[in-house]
């Protein structure tokens, strides 16, 4: 069963276009095995993304360089998964 | 279903199994045998049912289509379309707007659309996207069936990636999962609306992605979609942006509503359900209900008025 252990989803804010493309640039990077959960798009529209663990520290530092402006929208997110399996558990249960 | 002996005591507020949801269906067809039936349309690749619940209360109608999970891991896609037959179920006969709609037109409802994706996503991997079929060379499994479509097939806006989360195939209609949704759609031949179901970002999409070219009908699609926002904006202020894929989004090829219309269907819309719970994909199960009576709302501006304007 694949897990997400210290997978965080970030919440990326462009203020402009050329905000925007050098986050875009970032879905060509395929070394980060990121997952656009929701994609580039326009300067009104945040991105999500879900960032594996060995990628992190990476993809943070690109932002802080770039000076983009970005929140952690899922901390950790297999402990959410985690709920949402106990949840559906006593549910079924 | 989880417990559930009757679609009444069924728990909608919360996710499901895929065991669950197809025994919902059975239960739903049982309990109305007069209104709903159950039509297989085609198989999986790993031979799961792509079951339709067919709402019908006569023979030769036009038909209304809407399916949802597409993308396995927007369970609360599967989770609305579960609401929503029930909702079509108990409304037929004492909502006039539906009763009227279903006195002349049937409805389509293909809730698990991407089985094998779903049932992935249950058991390894809960962000799982795509089809489960291998793809021949690759390590990386599965196609995105919503670049599958013989629309812009191929052209900017997907991947020829098999590791790619939008993966396109090896060429359109590979996947058994779309080719038989083409193959119904073609079959039954008139099909008045098409509604697909996505998450998460709030928006109401309607043609063209793989093209900056204006749908025809733009404009009527256009302030269609104002009015079905509105309405679902009614409900719990939840607020969505509207307007062609390309304009919206971005440019997207092989989607599953370019094609439709292509075919002639003209009120082809697709929705990116709610995420008031900033969790994504992760929606939580309490935010199951409010989703899907927010979007009925919707839905139904867009089957009124695909019932009320013929063409």
């Amino acid at each position: 069963k694949e897990t997400f252990e210290g997978h965080q989803v970030l919440r990326i804010t462009a203020k402009d276009e050329a905000q925007l493309a050098l986050i875009k640039d970032l879905e060509d990077m395929i070394h980060f095995e990121l997952d656009f959960w929701r994609g580039v798009t326009d300067v009104a529209s945040p991105v999500d993304v879900r960032v594996p663990f060995h990628s992190l520290q990476s993809v943070k530092v690109y932002l802080e360089t770039k000076a983009i402006e970005y929140a952690t929208m899922i901390e950790d997110l297999q402990a959410l998964l985690e709920k949402e399996q106990e949840e559906m558990d006593a549910v079924a249960r | 279903a989880g417990g559930a002996r009757s679609t009444d005591s069924f728990d909608y507020a919360n996710y499901h199994t895929i065991s669950e949801i197809y025994n919902f269906q059975d239960m739903l067809v049982r309990e109305n045998p007069n209104l709903v039936s159950k039509i297989v349309i085609g198989q999986s690749y790993e031979g799961r049912p792509l079951s339709v619940l067919k709402f019908s209360t006569g023979a030769n109608r036009p038909g209304l289509w809407i399916d949802t999970g597409i993308h396995s891991r927007e369970w609360v896609t599967q989770a609305s379309g579960t609401w929503f037959a029930k909702k079509i179920a108990t409304a037929y006969g004492s909502d006039p707007a539906l009763t009227a709609i279903l006195n002349n037109m049937d409805i389509f409802l293909l809730i698990m659309t991407n089985p094998d994706g779903f049932a992935y996503t249950q058991t390894n991997n809960r962000m799982w996207r795509k089809t489960r079929k291998p793809n021949p060379g690759s390590s990386c499994v599965g196609v995105d069936p919503n670049r599958n479509w013989d629309a812009g097939f191929g052209e900017p806006g997907a991947s020829n990636n098999p590791c790619s989360e939008t993966y396109r195939g090896p060429r359109a209609n590979s996947e058994s999962e779309v080719k038989s949704i083409v193959d119904f759609v073609r079959s039954h031949g008139n099909l008045k609306s098409f509604i697909s179901i996505h998450s998460y970002s709030q928006m109401l999409l309607y043609p063209y992605g793989y093209t900056s070219t204006p749908a025809k009908d733009q404009a009527e699609l256009h302030s269609l979609a104002k009015k079905a926002i509105t309405a679902l904006a009614s409900l719990y202020g939840t607020r969505y942006r509207y307007g062609s894929i390309i304009n919206t989004i971005y440019q997207a090829s092989g989607g599953t509503i370019d094609w439709t219309y292509n075919q002639g269907i003209k009120y082809s819309y697709t929705f990116e359900l709610r995420d008031t719970g900033d969790y994504g994909f992760l929606l939580p199960a309490n935010q199951i209900i409010p989703t899907a009576e927010e979007t009925w709302l919707a839905l139904m501006v867009i089957m009124k008025h695909a019932y009320k304007n013929a063409y």
